[in-house]
């Protein structure tokens, strides 16, 4: 028996619409410690790993471990018809082949319920080694996403160098290049607007913008984001989900022939 | 030109 309550169900929504266009169907494993969910896209180049402990749930039931797979973009309808106040609940009984989305309203004068097969997904779980990142950037989520969507008018590739001065993102296109360059900036007044860079050693690495424009449909989840490189690995760029989890995101690089 | 690595280069699975 699997019965998990949401209070902030809104947060569930946002996932959900952060990860539904990168990946079309997922596992998503529940467990004591929490739901969970590690799944690539169709190319194999991006994976994104979510984690929600289950502290973070009002009442948290996995009677045993269980993985439901289901499609993301049906997943999503079903929570788009969720209020942004509402509480999610989450069931699935033991050997049933469906899950059941229940919304109350803050009021509990409206309750709703959306029930949807699962699916067999039979999708082998990647072992992601911690790394030693030779640079840490945590920035304001709304200044990325806008750094990559204007990047993304100008190139389909992006270069993220760090040094000491600070961090530049450059692409090129066929109509010109565009430089942006972001300094550590510590001196705000509210923590979440810094800028902050850890740097042990200078790093450069080369991305496609089409996969972290799609990350950046995670910027509603946290109003920073951090972005771990490290010479020839994937980069991580990693939302925090509100004392319950987080949202990362895996992007292998290109490498200069 | 650069080249798309694919992450199962760099995470085995389990």
């Amino acid at each position: 028996m699997l019965e998990l309550r949401l209070v902030q169900g809104s947060l569930l929504k946002k996932v959900l619409e952060s990860i539904k266009d990168l990946v079309n169907d997922a596992n998503f494993d529940c467990s004591a410690t929490g739901f969970s969910l590690q799944a690539m896209d169709s190319s194999h180049v991006a994976l994104v790993a979510l984690l929600l402990r289950s502290e973070g749930f009002e009442h948290y039931r996995c009677d045993r471990n269980i993985s439901m797979g289901m499609n993301l973009g049906n997943m999503a309808k079903m929570l788009k018809c969720a209020g942004n106040d509402d509480i999610i609940t989450l069931k699935a009984d033991d050997g049933s082949d469906t899950v059941t989305f229940m919304f109350e309203s803050p009021t509990q004068d409206k309750i709703a319920d959306f029930e949807m097969r699962l699916m067999d997904i039979d999708s082998e779980h990647l072992g992601i080694p911690e790394a030693e990142y030779h640079a840490i950037l945590i920035m304001p989520s709304a200044e990325f996403a806008r750094i990559c969507k204007d990047l993304s008018s100008i190139g389909d590739t992006v270069v993220i160098s760090v040094t000491k001065e600070g961090v530049k993102f450059s692409t090129r296109g066929d109509i010109g290049t565009a430089n942006v360059v972001c300094r550590q900036n510590t001196t705000v007044d509210k923590p979440e607007e810094a800028t902050v860079i850890e740097m042990p050693e200078p790093v450069s690495l080369t991305f496609a913008l089409r996969y972290l424009n799609s990350f950046t449909k995670a910027t509603p989840l946290s109003n920073t984001v951090t972005i771990s490189l490290s010479s020839e690995i994937p980069v991580v760029v990693e939302y925090k989900i509100a004392e319950m989890g987080y949202i990362r995101f895996y992007l292998a690089p290109k490498i200069e022939e | 030109k650069a080249t798309q690595i694919v992450l199962t280069s760099f995470f085995r699975p389990n």
